[in-house]
C-alpha cells in the first residue's frame, strides 16, 4: 500500500 | 496535540489577532509589511488545499479557515480600507515577491517527497513560509521605531515556528512520528531569521526601553 504523507500540523 | 503544538498554535493566532486588532482600531497599517502579508496568504492559500481533500480534525479545519480568513483580511485592509491604506508606507516597503516566489518554487520543484501536485504546493509553502518574514524584517530595520503591536507581532510569530520545533522534538520522542527533514530544516532557517529580532526584543523588554533595531 502506497504511503501518503499526510500533514496534520497547520 | 502536545503542548508546544498548542502553545505554538495559539501563539500563531495570538500574532495574527494582534495585527488585525491594531489594524481594525487603529485603523493604521505603519510599519507592517504588505509583502510579508501576501506572502503569508500565497502560503496558506497553496497549504490548506488540502481542507477539500482530507479531514484531520474540526481543530484542524477551523484553524486553517482562521488562518485564510485572517490573511486575506489583513490584506484586503492594508490595499482596500480607504482608512488604513493611507498609513501604508508604500516607499519603504520595496522587497521583491519574486525574488522569494521563485526560488521557493524552483526548491519545491526540485526537493520535495512526492511529485503530485497537492504535495508540490505544500512543499512550496513550507518553503515560502520560512522566508515570508523579511519584508517585515527589512521594512522594521528601515523604520527603526517599532510601535509596541507591531512587535508583539513579530515576537509572537517567531515563538510560533520555535514552538513547533519543540513539539517535532516531542513527536519524534513520544509519537515516533517523523517529521520530514525539508520541513526540518525550513522550520530551522525560520526561526533562525528572528534570532537577531528576538535578541533586541528581549533586551528592550530586559532593561523597559522602547524597541529600537540598530541601524
Amino acid at each position: 500500500k502506497e504511503k501518503v504523507p499526510q500533514h496534520d500540523e497547520l | 496535540m502536545n503542548i508546544f503544538r498548542l502553545a505554538g498554535d495559539m501563539t500563531h493566532l495570538a500574532s495574527v489577532l494582534v495585527l488585525l486588532l491594531k489594524i481594525h482600531t487603529i485603523k493604521s497599517c505603519a510599519g507592517v509589511s504588505l509583502k510579508t502579508q501576501e506572502l503569508y496568504a500565497l502560503v496558506f492559500a497553496t497549504r490548506y488545499l488540502d481542507i477539500f481533500t482530507d479531514f484531520i480534525s474540526v481543530y484542524n479545519t477551523v484553524m486553517k479557515l482562521i488562518f485564510l480568513g485572517s490573511s486575506f483580511s489583513i490584506v484586503w485592509y492594508i490595499r482596500r480600507h480607504k482608512i488604513v491604506r493611507r498609513s501604508y508606507d508604500k516607499e519603504q516597503d520595496t522587497f521583491r515577491h519574486y525574488f522569494l516566489v521563485l526560488p521557493c518554487l524552483l526548491l519545491a520543484l526540485l526537493i520535495h517527497e512526492k511529485f503530485t501536485v497537492k504535495e508540490l504546493l505544500w512543499t512550496f509553502s513550507i518553503y515560502l513560509e520560512a522566508v515570508a518574514i523579511l519584508p517585515q524584517l527589512v521594512l522594521l530595520q528601515r523604520t527603526r521605531n517599532i510601535d509596541n503591536l507591531t512587535g508583539q507581532y513579530v515576537f509572537l510569530l517567531g515563538a510560533y515556528r520555535s514552538l513547533y520545533i519543540l513539539n517535532w522534538i516531542y513527536r519524534y520522542f513520544t509519537e515516533r512520528h517523523f517529521v520530514h527533514w525539508i520541513t526540518w530544516i525550513a522550520g530551522l532557517v525560520q526561526t533562525l531569521l528572528y534570532a537577531d529580532f528576538f535578541y533586541y526584543y528581549f533586551e528592550s523588554w530586559k532593561n523597559n526601553v522602547k524597541l529600537q533595531l540598530p541601524a
